[in-house]
């Protein structure tokens, strides 16, 4: 009977209890799912103010640096020559434009104001242009306009309108002197040299010891062309200055236009004195005032 | 239902996070190539 009833004992493993338990482990229950979303969604939040974060030190500093290019560029400009082109819109990064928000910088404002600047500037540089005309001997074909300054010649070409050549040179005496002159004889007369000068220079005019003799003769034009910023520049100069006009010059091509200045006051005075001494009237004068003079002196000495 | 909108909630979020992770990366290699060049 034990043996019978001990057959009767439920030997069932109750396999489905613990199915159903694993069943409900699989299956994370909602409360944890809502967990992980506010994690996820916290750190969002926080990847998201990063992010602004992020930007806006970039920001600042792109700018920043902006700043710092426009201004050396504008003293490059100031200094040498037109600007670089700037860096094209495309090439900037499109991601950073995207991100970043930030509003590209207008280009048409630095634009303009190097364009106005550029003009303000063409305007001052016509204002002293100046020509100046210089007497050469004939037989000289240089093109060397000897004005007291020195000039390192940096060019030469040959313009249609005029069959000598056209020589260009920029002012050698200090490096950020900008005054540049071109030379080229007269059309109407090869031994006229016609200078232009642009610019102004920004230094004294350098030693004058070796120009007392070496000067050109220079000629100022009767015309519009000479202006006053030349004719004081050359008055400056210690050496006789003639001024003559052009249309003189142009009926007189005799050799006598070619006589040395120095030569002719100097003949000058000696013709005025030989003809003092031949004066008998003026021999006597000048007996009358000298021994009026002695006779005075002794006078009161005594 | 619930659970399966929670779960494509969160798969959203995390996509998200993993673009904001990349875009922060950019940023900040790109504010420090700058910091560089500005010293």
């Amino acid at each position: 009977m034990d043996q019978y009833s001990s057959s009767l004992v439920d030997t069932s493993l109750d396999l489905t209890i613990g199915v159903t338990r694993m069943r409900v482990e699989e299956d994370p229950p909602t409360s944890a799912l809502v967990e992980e979303l506010n994690r996820v969604s916290a750190e969002n939040k926080k990847l998201s103010e990063m992010l602004t974060l992020m930007c806006d030190n970039y920001n600042v500093l792109r700018k920043q640096l902006m700043e710092y290019v426009n201004k050396s560029n504008i003293t490059e400009r100031d200094q040498i020559s037109p600007p670089k082109k700037r860096k094209s819109p495309a090439r900037e990064d499109a991601f950073s434009c995207a991100v970043i928000g930030g509003v590209s910088e207008s280009s048409s404002t630095d634009q303009d104001e190097y364009l106005c600047k550029k003009q303000r500037e063409e305007t001052v540089v016509k204002e002293k242009v100046s020509r100046v005309y210089y007497k050469t001997e004939a037989s000289d074909t240089t093109l060397v306009v000897k004005d007291g300054y020195q000039w390192r010649k940096y060019g030469q070409k040959v313009t249609r309108d005029n069959p000598s050549p056209r020589a260009y040179f920029k002012c050698a005496c200090a490096p950020s002197c900008s005054v540049k002159k071109k030379v080229q004889r007269s059309v109407e007369d090869q031994s006229v040299l016609v200078a232009t000068y642009e610019g102004e220079h920004n230094h004294p005019m350098p030693s004058q010891i070796d120009s007392n003799n070496g000067l050109n003769r220079h000629i100022s034009h009767g015309g519009s062309a000479s202006t006053p910023v030349a004719a004081n520049r050359r008055s400056s100069l210690t050496v006789p200055v003639t001024t003559v006009d052009m249309i003189e010059s142009k009926k007189v091509t005799s050799p006598t236009s070619r006589i040395d200045f120095p030569q002719v006051q100097k003949l000058l005075v000696e013709q005025m004195a030989s003809s003092l001494t031949k004066d008998p009237n003026f021999t006597a004068a000048l007996a009358a005032a000298v021994t009026g003079k002695l006779y005075q002196q002794n006078h009161t000495e005594k | 239902e619930k659970r399966n909108m929670l779960q494509d909630e969160i798969n959203r979020v995390n996509s998200e996070n993993k673009k904001l992770t990349e875009m922060l990366a950019r940023v900040c290699e790109k504010y420090y190539a700058l910091n560089n060049l500005m010293e």
